[in-house]
């Protein structure tokens, strides 16, 4: 999660509770936003006595997650008011332990809400399919048009060498759910985005075999990377007209 | 960025 997301945003609270550990946070340009939840299901133990935030750099979180092997057991711990972090990584057999503290920051961050939307287009599609048309298109243009009918979805862009589009139909792979891609409409959609932040989220395509994009007309996508127990969720505002 | 909204354009600040 947080390689899928420290290219877009720095430094973020991580908001622990009893249900878990989210995390919200705008780039700095404040055109996306990242909204991430990690259910206490994604823990074995997990125990939260009071609320607290966690103000974390994520490059220096980076810095201490490659210092851990890809099969250990992580365990994350602060204490009531804690100035620091206390991360154990210990391998799966048990031989090598090593633990690490990060010092905690003060983030004084803009909180928004986000209503449950009824959104008019809901796209699932494999996650690496996703990945492939916004870097296929993002050679030619710095925006993409995603337009959602009946008939498909149709990502096109137009740049200053031409232009491309590649159109995905509704589609089901009987032995691998995650490979199929489905439309559910209620209206037709056609909206731009930028792909620089698009290329971006799709870091989070090892995380779920499976991408969902919701759109409705003049509000922003949601892209979403369903986890086992959890999710992490991309939002990004729509281009404007001249 | 030019004919780009802010996130917050769109949600309140909770």
């Amino acid at each position: 999660v947080v390689e899928a997301i420290k290219d877009l945003v720095q430094d973020c609270n991580f908001d622990c509770n009893d249900d878990g550990i989210q995390l919200q946070a705008m780039d700095n340009s404040h055109v996306a936003l990242v909204s991430m939840k990690l259910s206490t299901g994604a823990f074995s133990p997990f125990r939260c006595d009071r609320n607290i935030a966690l103000g974390i750099n994520l490059n220096s979180l980076m810095k201490v997650l490659r210092a851990a092997g890809n099969d250990d057991i992580l365990t994350l711990k602060a204490e009531d008011q804690p100035d620091s972090l206390n991360l154990v990584f210990e391998s799966p057999g048990q031989d090598r332990m090593s633990e690490y503290d990060i010092k905690l920051m003060d983030i004084d961050q803009e909180h928004l809400g986000i209503p449950e939307t009824e959104y008019a287009a809901t796209i699932s599609l494999p996650s690496a399919e996703f990945q492939r048309i916004c870097r296929d298109l993002s050679a030619l243009s710095e925006s993409v048009s995603i337009e959602a009918s009946k008939d498909g979805v149709k990502f096109s862009c137009s740049g200053d060498i031409g232009n491309g589009s590649v159109t995905l139909r509704p589609h089901t792979n009987v032995e691998d759910e995650s490979k199929s891609t489905s439309i559910a409409l209620t209206e037709p959609v056609n909206l731009t985005f930028s792909l620089k932040y698009l290329v971006n989220f799709c870091k989070a395509s090892s995380l779920s075999g499976s991408v969902q994009l919701c759109l409705s007309n003049e509000v922003p996508l949601l892209v979403e990377f369903k986890m086992g127990a959890g999710y992490l969720r991309f939002y990004l505002a729509p281009k404007i007209g001249d | 960025p030019p004919g780009q909204r802010k996130i917050n354009f769109y949600y309140s600040q909770k």
